[in-house]
């Protein structure tokens, strides 16, 4: 009925709750362990019933169990804890591949698609990087898609080739340039998360963030004829939200020449 | 050195031998032994220092949506205690600290007394939204206390 927050002890080896603090200091302790996040307010959480259930929240938990148990050897993630292995399988987290990344990483982010309804056979994804300090340092960056299997009539097209184009402004302010990004081939057979390179794009949007005009998504078979990207079995923000689109990025914090000691 | 003697003299005089059990008792409980009870001091050492995000209301629940999804919270510890002659009693005292204890009996208005502070820090992790309902796995470096010492 009345929590504490900060627990200390008196030197006998008996834990006191420090609650005694009058409103407004204990205000302030909770202002002061904001301020040691690097926050200057409590975000806003979602107004979702179940946020931590959607895709990116998901991965994100599985990734911190990951660095958690970085002390353990891979194969005592594999075989003593079923949770972390579950998130494993669930988005091809090995740590072979992102083991430099996450270990070296001072922040990992994840962000939520705003790209809308698809653009004709077209696909938009639209990130927003405009809180991310510039001055943080992309080490690499990921866009994440689930993929279902296509329906039998797909599969005398494949494969088919998936095309991430960065959308930049041309010289004229109304005018865009698509310049390709990633490239990925996949089957229609194929399902599950798929991972997509898009660094480059990543560190752009994080330097400059009134570049940021999003990605675009063309996908064509193998005549080269254009194909819709749901009937290849990609989920879009109409599909379940444990298989929503998003993107991963892994940042290094800047060195500070003469950090302020707190 | 102490002569055979003085010692002999000393022991008439009715001082006080220190059992092995006062010894263990005044280390677990923090106490610089020696002192009269009325001063006794804590000597340096690490104490517990829990932050619970759930308590503050940031941990994410069932019902209660927040913006931390994990940890509940972090244990911080604090470093706290007087660096007291004798310094072989303290934990991780430093060469130095030695030294300064020493002239700080000599001159001790001059020279202050070695401090209690953290030897060994180590970083947190901390899983939150933000206010775009994006999540954000940061690390914290030096918010755990892994050792004090005297310095």
């Amino acid at each position: 009925t009345n929590p504490a927050s900060f627990y200390a002890d008196n030197g006998l080896q008996q834990t006191v709750i420090v609650d005694r603090l009058p409103r407004a200091q204990r205000r302030l302790v909770r202002q002061e362990v904001l301020q040691l996040l690097g926050l200057h307010h409590k975000p806003r959480p979602p107004v979702e019933t179940n946020p931590t259930a959607n895709s990116a929240p998901s991965y994100m938990l599985g990734l911190y169990n990951l660095i958690e148990q970085e002390e353990d050897s891979v194969e005592e993630q594999l075989n003593g804890w079923p949770g972390n292995l579950r998130h494993m399988q669930l988005y091809n987290l090995t740590l072979r591949g992102a083991e430099d990344n996450i270990k070296s990483a001072d922040m990992i982010m994840s962000f939520v698609n705003h790209g809308g309804s698809p653009f004709g056979m077209h696909r938009r994804f639209f990130f927003d990087f405009s809180e991310v300090p510039a001055t943080e340092k992309v080490m690499s960056a990921e866009l994440r898609l689930f993929k279902h299997p296509a329906p039998r009539v797909m599969m005398s097209r494949g494969p088919f080739k998936m095309e991430f184009k960065l959308v930049r402004q041309g010289r004229d302010w109304e005018e865009r340039i698509l310049e390709t990004e990633a490239n990925l081939t996949v089957s229609a057979m194929e399902s599950g998360w798929l991972t997509v390179n898009v660094s480059r794009a990543t560190r752009e949007w994080t330097y400059y963030s009134s570049t940021n005009y999003g990605l675009y998504l063309v996908t064509t078979d193998a005549y080269g004829y254009e194909v819709d990207a749901a009937d290849l079995g990609l989920v879009d923000e109409e599909g379940p939200s444990d298989q929503q689109p998003f993107l991963v990025s892994f940042f290094k914090a800047p060195q500070k020449l003469h950090p302020k000691v707190s | 050195p102490v002569s055979a003697d003085a010692r002999r003299k000393k022991r008439s005089a009715g001082e006080k031998s220190i059992r092995k059990d006062d010894v263990s008792f005044a280390r677990d409980s923090g106490y610089v032994y020696g002192l009269p009870s009325k001063y006794n001091r804590q000597s340096c050492g690490r104490r517990v220092l829990y932050v619970s995000f759930r308590d503050l209301g940031w941990q994410c629940r069932l019902r209660l949506q927040d913006w931390i999804i994990a940890p509940d919270g972090y244990s911080a510890y604090y470093c706290h205690g007087e660096c007291a002659f004798p310094l072989n009693a303290h934990m991780n005292a430093t060469n130095h600290a030695i030294v300064q204890t020493l002239v700080h009996l000599l001159n001790q208005l001059a020279v202050p007394k070695p401090c209690c502070a953290p030897t060994k820090l180590s970083a947190i992790s901390v899983l939150y939204f933000d206010d775009n309902s994006n999540v954000i796995l940061k690390k914290y470096k030096n918010m755990v206390v892994r050792a004090c010492g005297c310095h």
